[in-house]
């Protein structure tokens, strides 16, 4: 019973700079950390990619099932996300350390033939990410004051 | 009649809390893993 | 008063030096190495020389970054070039509140980031007031949104003053309610429902010290809501700023129920009464440790459930919204000697503020003389050893009263009194028991079809809309379709229509 009641002159007004407000809304990022290469702008996908965020894709487990390139890929290009993070978890679930001086993972190829308090020493797999491969490394001196 | 809220892009039967992935008032969907600041280990930053 | 001459030269040159050295990216590891030195700088530029001189420069160096947003807006990929130079900014705001006076020394800290706030809050406020409608937000959102993520970093020096930064964000939040700053709005709502935001203010601060003050927040939201919703046709900017405020109040039913139960009256007061399904989402929340029962269940014993005794928290003090004093008084002596019988002619007076069809009550004292009469009957029936039932509640001064309201207010009046017992069926406690009964009790007693028939509507349009439904009020509608001592079904306007009479089928229908 309480029918419509008319907008007073303030409430005029504030439409007016809501609705000017409108039409330059916020957007998510612009709450968000800026990401030196992947922003948080919906890309248009085909209707037939995945459009709904996949179940449980935000726990370890789920990034546990991924390649290693593709959490290696997660790791250097979303930095200082969750994404990251989980990727760094799964990775070090998969044996991979980080070597903090070089900012690469590394995985023991074999028993390191040397091992002691400052570092361990032998043939490991790493990931180089400017040439965006896994190499092998002999004779590699792994210091554990850099790892990570 | 209101809005059908659970298409509003919230999983309202999730067993975890919503904030910690809350997308924003206006965001149609979760904010994804790769959207949401983490505090990392700083030697992660590597710009 | 003017900035010296030369100032703002020297503010300049500072900040631009203090964005270079932070994008200078080995910094971003090692935040506190160009840090020191620039404070070096400040010092030596006579900024830190004093109240007035690091006033001055944060004006400058925030209207600067205000500048360069209106200055690159149009440009391509302008978010990013004004983000990082705003981000730099912002980052020498966290670092000289963080390292301001001693580690331990918090009022220094927090007289700093207050003053900065303030002087953000000014600016957005003039700014607002020169360009109107091309008024652009997101500049301070991205102070604002950026500078809280910077304090709400996880570091001891900062979990030391987390309460404090959380209440100078709230206390700005309000500055700048949306009925405030309506240009600033939508910014607004992005900032106080933050995932940052909502996890430290209602689940990370201690004993939910941030309740209150997010419960204040919300209030301005509605405030600022209520005359746009209160017209059923929402405008494009309206409907958006809406659904954003569902989301979160969806959040909050999801995470946080148990805040919605307790400030459940506070928001009923300044939601308007046609937003059924915005209230009904406040109304629907139960205490996460509660299980409900089914209220379709056959021959639920309601008056058995453990829980139905139990007195809900209500985080509001609604018996100081009984005013004037005189009348709650009156009120007082009338419940307590069920005398003067004046006093009852004279209820209707005390709710009508005015004659314009749609707002002659005061809706906040309806709401509150309802539960007030109402704890207060609940109390009286509980000092005799007895709970809440069809026959504890009547022949009582707090039924006169209930019972007056119903045969002697206007049918908007009776709305809005209807209303005030409706919103109070809510989860299993002693108020939803004691409403739901009288609510039933008024609907039986009634000397005109057309109060039953109200009684009927105001239950009728909170079930009509989408869900949530409070279990109150399911409870309390089946009964009603269902007792046969309310004759319900014997009633005309129950088949007044064909698509009511089939919709009060169709509920009774999956109530068998």
């Amino acid at each position: 019973p309480l029918g419509t009641s008319k907008l007073q002159k303030e409430h005029q007004i504030q439409f007016q700079r809501m609705e000017a407000a409108y039409y330059h809304l916020p957007t998510p990022s612009d709450s968000e950390r800026l990401r030196p290469y992947l922003q948080r702008q919906p890309v248009q996908t085909p209707a037939h990619f995945p459009q709904q965020q996949l179940p449980h894709s935000d726990t370890v487990e789920f990034f546990q099932r991924l390649s290693p390139e593709t959490l290696f890929f997660v790791f250097y290009y979303m930095e200082g996300t969750k994404a990251q993070y989980l990727a760094a978890k799964a990775l070090k679930k998969q044996s991979w350390r980080f070597h903090t001086k070089y900012m690469m993972w590394f995985q023991r190829h074999e028993e390191p033939k040397v091992i002691n308090e400052e570092y361990e020493q032998g043939t490991y797999i790493y990931f180089d990410y400017e040439k965006w491969g896994q190499r092998k490394k002999e004779g590699f001196t792994f210091e554990y004051k850099y790892l990570e | 009649m209101g809005q059908d809220l659970m298409a509003l892009g919230l999983n309202l039967t999730a067993s975890d809390n919503l904030y910690p992935s809350f997308g924003g008032p206006f965001a149609d969907a979760p904010a994804r893993p790769q959207d949401i600041d983490y505090s990392v280990p700083p030697e992660y930053l590597i710009n | 008063v003017d900035d010296p001459p030369g100032f703002q030269e020297r503010a300049e040159y500072l900040l631009k030096d203090w964005v270079a050295i932070h994008l200078n990216t080995s910094n971003s590891r090692d935040p506190l190495k160009g840090f020191s030195v620039f404070v070096a700088k400040m010092n030596m530029h006579g900024i830190l020389k004093g109240d007035e001189p690091l006033t001055r420069f944060f004006r400058f160096a925030t209207q600067y970054c205000i500048d360069l947003t209106y200055r690159n807006m149009n440009e391509p990929a302008a978010k990013t070039k004004i983000f990082s130079f705003i981000d730099a900014y912002v980052r020498l705001i966290a670092l000289l509140v963080k390292h301001s006076g001693e580690s331990g020394n918090t009022s220094t800290k927090l007289n700093l980031l207050n003053k900065i706030l303030g002087i953000v809050v000014g600016l957005l406020l003039q700014d607002q007031e020169i360009h109107t409608t091309a008024f652009q937000q997101v500049g301070y959102h991205r102070i604002f949104v950026t500078l809280f993520l910077e304090l709400s970093a996880s570091d001891p020096v900062l979990e030391n003053i987390s309460l404090s930064v959380i209440t100078a964000f709230c206390h700005t939040f309000h500055l700048l309610r949306p009925a405030a700053a309506p240009g600033f709005c939508y910014s607004w709502l992005e900032l106080i429902s933050h995932r940052v935001f909502l996890g430290r203010i209602l689940a990370m601060i201690p004993q939910q010290k941030g309740w209150y003050m997010y419960s204040q927040l919300l209030i301005d939201l509605f405030k600022y809501l209520a005359p746009f919703l209160r017209n059923a046709e929402l405008a494009k900017p309206v409907h958006h700023l809406y659904k954003g405020t569902l989301r979160v109040l969806l959040v909050l039913l999801h995470d946080f129920p148990e805040f919605l139960c307790d400030y459940h009256f506070a928001f009923c007061d300044v939601i308007p009464p046609n937003c059924i399904q915005m209230r009904n989402l406040i109304l629907s929340p139960y205490p996460r440790s509660m299980r409900l029962p089914d209220p379709f269940t056959p021959n639920l014993k309601v008056d058995m459930l453990n829980d139905i005794g139990g007195s809900p928290r209500v985080s509001i003090n609604y018996a100081a919204a009984i005013q004037p004093a005189s009348f709650k008084k009156d009120l007082d002596s009338y419940l307590k000697a069920r005398a003067p019988v004046t006093f009852l002619s004279e209820l209707r007076s005390n709710l009508q503020i005015s004659n314009d069809v749609g707002s002659r009550y005061n809706i906040p004292l309806m709401n509150a003389l309802v539960l007030y009469v109402g704890t207060q009957a609940i109390a009286h029936i509980r000092s005799k050893n007895l709970g809440p039932t069809m026959a504890t509640i009547v022949h009582s001064a707090h039924m006169d009263i209930f019972q007056n309201l119903a045969v002697d207010l206007d049918t908007e009046g009776r709305y809005l009194f209807l209303n005030a017992i409706a919103n109070q069926l809510r989860y299993p406690n002693s108020h939803t028991h004691y409403f739901s009964c009288c609510i039933l009790y008024l609907f039986g007693e009634a000397n005109s079809e057309a109060i039953q028939e109200q009684i009927t509507r105001v239950l009728l349009e909170r079930l009509i809309v989408n869900r949530p439904h409070p279990w109150g009020l399911l409870i309390t509608f089946i009964e009603l379709i269902k007792n046969p001592v309310y004759k319900f079904w014997e009633h005309d306007f129950v088949h007044c229509a064909p698509e009511i009479a089939r919709l009060f089928e169709s509920v009774a229908k999956s109530c068998m």
